[in-house]
């Protein structure tokens, strides 16, 4: 059991190895790829799209475009829920999708 | 005894490695192909109605939606520069990011949940480099 | 009073980022309570 035990591991460990490659990789990709200029300018969505993925459609559907690393905190307090963002790089676009 | 007992636990820790990992690196797979498949969608419609689409009337991502029922009274507090809010909902909500949006919108090609026609696997194959076909397969 | 802290403003970030929030969230049903509670009509809805 010990020898092949041992395989298994050197085995799985190789797998690993090759997984965190592709990981890697595939980060780096997508970075690049969102960072694109070009794709950045056609990365959007209509107001429609995002009717479309909610259930019901008719809620309220606010968006919320941040800077990286704002902070958002969600707590219970009494009554209700408090939903708080903090930004330390710049302002916070806060708007809600016409029902129409 | 105890050698094979010490390698079967490091068996099973790298087992359950290496099933996060392929969970990540599926996950990162879908979000290339359903990047892609937005930026080839709105280049398409642009083409068609030859104009871009007037500033304001699109969501550039990154961007998070939050929903909620449309009687939910929202209180909000906004710093003058705008970079604190605070909201008081008295009603339940939910919050989803952009990649969870683009899944919903069928970007992901269905991929996501198993649900992906052939047509759509060889569109999803030829979104992605050689090294990952295998795995959108 | 449970709070959950998450950073947003990246694209493609983890898949389940929202999860545990929506979960809290959906887990006690304030509406329900404020039925339950026969409160008051809904104030009118502010605009942001």
């Amino acid at each position: 059991r010990f020898p092949a035990l041992q395989r298994e591991v050197s085995e799985l460990t190789e797998a690993e190895e090759k997984l965190d490659e592709l990981i890697n990789k595939c980060s780096l990709q997508l970075r690049l790829l969102t960072e694109d200029t070009h794709n950045k300018k056609l990365g959007y969505v209509r107001c429609q799209d995002l009717r479309n993925t909610v259930n019901p459609p008719d809620q309220i559907i606010m968006v919320i475009r941040a800077p990286p690393e704002t902070q958002m905190q969600v707590s219970e307090p009494s009554e209700g829920y408090q939903i708080s963002l903090k930004s330390s790089k710049g302002p916070i676009d806060v708007f809600l999708c016409p029902e129409d | 005894a105890q050698e094979c007992r010490n390698l079967e636990l490091e068996k099973q820790k790298r087992l359950e490695r290496i099933r996060q990992k392929r969970a990540q690196l599926e996950e990162l797979i879908l979000q290339q192909i359903a990047f892609k498949n937005l930026v080839q969608r709105n280049q398409a419609s642009e083409a068609l109605s030859q104009s871009t689409p007037p500033p304001g009337s699109v969501i550039q991502l990154p961007f998070i939606i939050l929903n909620t029922d449309v009687r939910t009274v929202i209180d909000c507090s906004i710093s003058s520069d705008k970079c604190e809010y605070l909201f008081n909902f008295d009603n339940t909500f939910e919050i989803h990011d952009d990649v969870e949006i683009l899944k919903r919108m069928g970007m992901s090609l269905g991929l996501e949940n198993g649900t992906c026609s052939p047509e759509n696997l060889s569109v999803a194959t030829s979104l992605v480099p050689k090294s990952l076909e295998a795995y959108v397969t | 009073r449970s709070r959950i802290l998450i950073s947003i403003g990246e694209s493609f970030g983890s898949a389940d980022k929202f999860q545990k929030i929506n979960e809290m969230v959906s887990s006690t049903d304030w509406s329900l309570k404020r039925r339950l509670d026969g409160g008051s009509a809904p104030k009118p809805l502010k605009r942001l």
